[in-house]
């Protein structure tokens, strides 16, 4: 109930899985 | 949930450093999103992880909660990238 609302944040950094991590590393 | 991953707790979330925590959210996050909207699952992913901890872990319980972050993130992304 004291969840704060999602406000969608556009400029939020990018996830990158790790699988992808190392892929890019290769 | 996602083959070969087992299920995240909280007390496996809680037992790990700061961190990673969001990483290990994330790494579960990933492919359920990437499922539904494939060329945005990096981007959407990072909006949700601003989201508390234990709402996400919530929301890897439950699909509709979850959906309905992605689709509120997306639409908010999509009129920002239409207004850009």
């Amino acid at each position: 109930v004291d969840a704060k609302p999602f406000v969608p944040n556009v400029h939020a950094a990018e996830f990158i899985p790790t699988f992808q991590q190392k892929k890019s590393s290769l | 949930h996602v083959r070969g991953q087992e299920p995240l707790t909280a007390s496996m979330l809680a037992a790990a450093p700061l961190k990673e925590q969001k990483q290990l959210l994330g790494e579960r996050l990933y492919p359920l999103i990437q499922a539904l909207h494939p060329t945005l699952a990096g981007k959407i992913t990072g909006m949700l992880l601003e989201i508390d901890n234990s709402e996400l872990l919530h929301m890897l319980e439950s699909p509709e909660s979850l959906h309905s972050k992605v689709e509120e993130a997306v639409a908010v992304l999509q009129a920002h990238q239409a207004k850009e």
